[in-house]
């Protein structure tokens, strides 16, 4: 019972009411049960740990959608419009982290790779994946020279120049084969690509849809992702290891471990039970 | 005399089916330990009696009507039941089994009228 989603003083006080005998009570109550956790879509009564970590997404997104109603909430700045057009489609959003102890990490000159698996089998079958988004964490370069430019106030003042141009290329692979030979590079399809301009720091948001949807229907086996970082023209030494680093992909390349929970690359899908309307359904009621 | 109708009137409509206020605190039941966000939510119930006869704003349906006429004349039938009419969902931002993060929409978890059905 303890381990129950119903609590040891509700039981014990429907046990105690001297309707049914103790054996039928607890049946009652097991049946009961169930259809609780049924209605959750839990196996068990969840149990987190302190280290459990609610990324910060998650929670906007949970506030965007409370404040759904109140029309002068603006969109949180870390949700793009692909998020909330899928959202508005699903009932059911999940994050996920990547399994850290199967990340490949590779790096070489110009060019870093990191390959990622995210276990996705707590999905149950009877959900749709609608849409899904990869995304990754970028932190400003620093000493990256601001030169304003001509685009919105927003760019200008965050705009810069180092010696590759300020901008970075990061390509999201779906990875789908074994490489051919022990030291050759897995069989990857190109999911989507960003030029990126590295004096800003924000989330980057990829979309991933078409290999999450096929991984969670069966269609095809999950072997993880590969990211890819091109950084044209990188400077050696100190400053180039700077640069390769920008890209919060790793828990090695992330210099504060205490910030990493947060900034760690997050999977979040957007799926639909067929039960009940989209988290983000306009109810002129609310 | 109008003092008496009056309070007559007042309970007698405190008396009917309506919604009423019932804040459903998940600390309460120990759930604050999976669920992040909202603390609690306003779910209310629907109480009361319908009696006969059955006033509009009951929102009763034709059967509901017809069974309360037939229990003013024969109360081994029961009168119609107060019960919710319409209902909202709400969503709720918690961890489950495996630690996951999951946003979900949860569907006829709000009272949002009450009628006798």
């Amino acid at each position: 019972g303890a381990a129950g989603l119903i609590p040891e003083v509700g039981r014990r006080k429907y046990s105690e009411s001297g309707k049914q005998s103790p054996e039928q009570s607890e049946n009652f109550l097991n049946e009961f049960e169930l259809r609780l956790l049924n209605m959750f879509g839990l196996k068990r009564r969840p149990n987190p740990s302190r280290q459990a970590v609610v990324p910060q997404y998650m929670v906007d997104l949970y506030r965007m959608h409370s404040l759904n109603g109140d029309h002068s909430t603006k969109r949180p700045r870390s949700m793009g419009r692909h998020a909330e057009r899928a959202a508005s489609k699903a009932n059911t959003i999940r994050s996920f982290h990547h399994e850290e102890s199967m990340e490949a990490l590779a790096s070489l000159k110009g060019r870093t790779t990191q390959q990622f698996f995210f276990n996705l089998t707590s999905i149950p079958g009877e959900e749709l994946i609608t849409s899904a988004e990869l995304r990754v964490y970028r932190d400003q370069v620093l000493g990256a020279t601001a030169a304003p430019t001509s685009n919105t106030s927003q760019n200008s003042s965050n705009s810069s120049r180092t010696s590759s141009g300020g901008f970075h290329r990061i390509n999201v692979y779906e990875v789908f084969g074994a490489p051919a030979s022990p030291s050759g590079e897995p069989l990857t399809r190109l999911l989507d690509t960003r030029l990126v301009q590295d004096s800003l720091s924000r989330w980057e948001s990829f979309d991933v849809s078409p290999a999450v949807s096929q991984w969670t229907s069966g269609g095809r086996h999950n072997h993880g992702f590969l990211v890819e970082m091109l950084h044209p023209d990188t400077l050696e030494g100190e400053e180039g290891q700077r640069q390769r680093r920008h890209v919060r992909v790793s828990r090695s390349l992330h210099g504060d471990q205490d910030s990493w929970p947060q900034a760690r690359p997050l999977l979040v899908t957007y799926g639909h039970d067929r039960q009940g309307n989209a988290v983000l359904h306009r109810d002129k009621r609310q | 005399a109008a003092g008496h109708r009056k309070q007559r009137k007042k309970h007698q409509h405190k008396a009917n089916c309506r919604r009423h206020a019932l804040y459903v605190d998940f600390s309460d039941v120990g759930w604050n330990e999976w669920i992040v966000a909202p603390p609690g939510y306003h779910a209310f119930y629907c109480h009361g009696e319908c009696p006969f006869p059955l006033a509009d704003h009951l929102n009763s349906t034709n059967h509901a009507i017809v069974q309360t006429l037939v229990n003013s004349v024969n109360s081994n039938i029961p009168r119609a039941c107060c019960v919710p009419t319409e209902l909202s969902p709400i969503s709720l931002l918690y961890l489950d089994e495996y630690e996951k993060v999951i946003l979900k929409n949860y569907q006829d978890m709000v009272v949002e009228g009450c009628g006798c059905r």
